[in-house]
């Protein structure tokens, strides 16, 4: 039996809406710690890696681990019904082939309750493992938004240049090009605001424009982003949740 | 010019 109640119907909300565009349909593998999920976007180019640790919930009990295979276009759809205020509480038996989702409004006497039919979803977990990282910036997550819509303008690909004391993003297209550096600053009374750059080596690496789009979905789920970089490799792009995080991993483009 | 690369060359599954 899994039963996970949200404070705010919101948080869900906004996990669903970062993630549908990039994948249909995913394994939700929830534990006795909480619920993860791993999946590739279609084009195989995007991993999205999800944790909602069990300290997220405001109740939160799974007798067994169970996977839960839902299409999140569908769930999403569902969750749309109720207000973000609303308590959010998902529950499945450990056999089950429907997850169900109940909104209980907060001043209302009023309850909703659905069943979403579950899928049968066959898919590999990657070994994503911890990586060596050449390159870490954290900024705030809208300005990293507003950044990638920016430079999307000019080209499909956004170059990330990262030396000691900043971080240049860099398009070039057939209309002409843009470049937008951002260096450190510690803004004490707005944390929030803080940008931080941490380098091991200095970074050059490209990536698809399209992609980018499809990850600052998730910047309403935290105020910051926290970019890792690492030469001819994936980089990642994390939002902290209150207790886990929504990551990307976006593959690059290099010459071979 | 640069290759989009697939994120499954980068991973190996479980």
């Amino acid at each position: 039996m899994l039963e996970g109640k949200f404070e705010e119907a919101s948080l869900l909300k906004k996990i669903v809406e970062a993630m549908k565009d990039c994948v249909s349909s995913c394994n939700f593998n929830c534990t006795e710690n909480g619920i993860s999920v791993q999946a590739v976007d279609n084009s195989r180019v995007l991993l999205i890696s999800l944790l909602i640790e069990k300290d997220t919930f405001e109740e939160y009990r799974c007798d067994r681990n169970i996977t839960l295979g839902v299409g999140l276009g569908s769930l999403s759809k569902i969750i749309g019904n109720g207000a973000n205020s609303d308590y959010l509480t998902i529950s499945a038996d450990d056999d089950a082939d429907k997850l169900n989702i109940i909104f209980e409004d907060k001043v209302k006497d009023k309850i909703s309750e659905y069943n979403l039919k579950l899928l049968d979803i066959d898919a590999d977990l990657l070994d994503v493992g911890p990586m060596d990282t050449d390159a870490t910036i954290t900024l705030p997550s809208a300005d990293f938004a507003k950044i990638c819509k920016d430079m999307k303008v000019l080209s499909e690909s956004l170059q990330i240049i990262v030396t000691k004391d900043s971080a240049l993003f860099q398009s070039v297209g057939d209309i002409g090009t843009g470049n937008i550096v951002i260096r450190p600053k510690t803004d004490i009374d707005h944390p929030e605001e803080s940008v931080t750059i941490s380098l091991d080596k200095p970074i050059d690496l490209s990536f698809g424009s399209k992609y980018l789009s499809d990850i600052i979905k998730a910047t309403s789920l935290s105020q910051k982003v926290t970019i890792k970089l690492t030469d001819q490799s994936p980089g990642v792009f994390e939002y902290k949740l209150p207790s886990g995080y929504l990551r990307f991993y976006l593959a690059p483009k290099f010459d071979e | 010019m640069d290759k989009q690369h697939s994120i499954l060359s980068f991973y190996s599954s479980f």
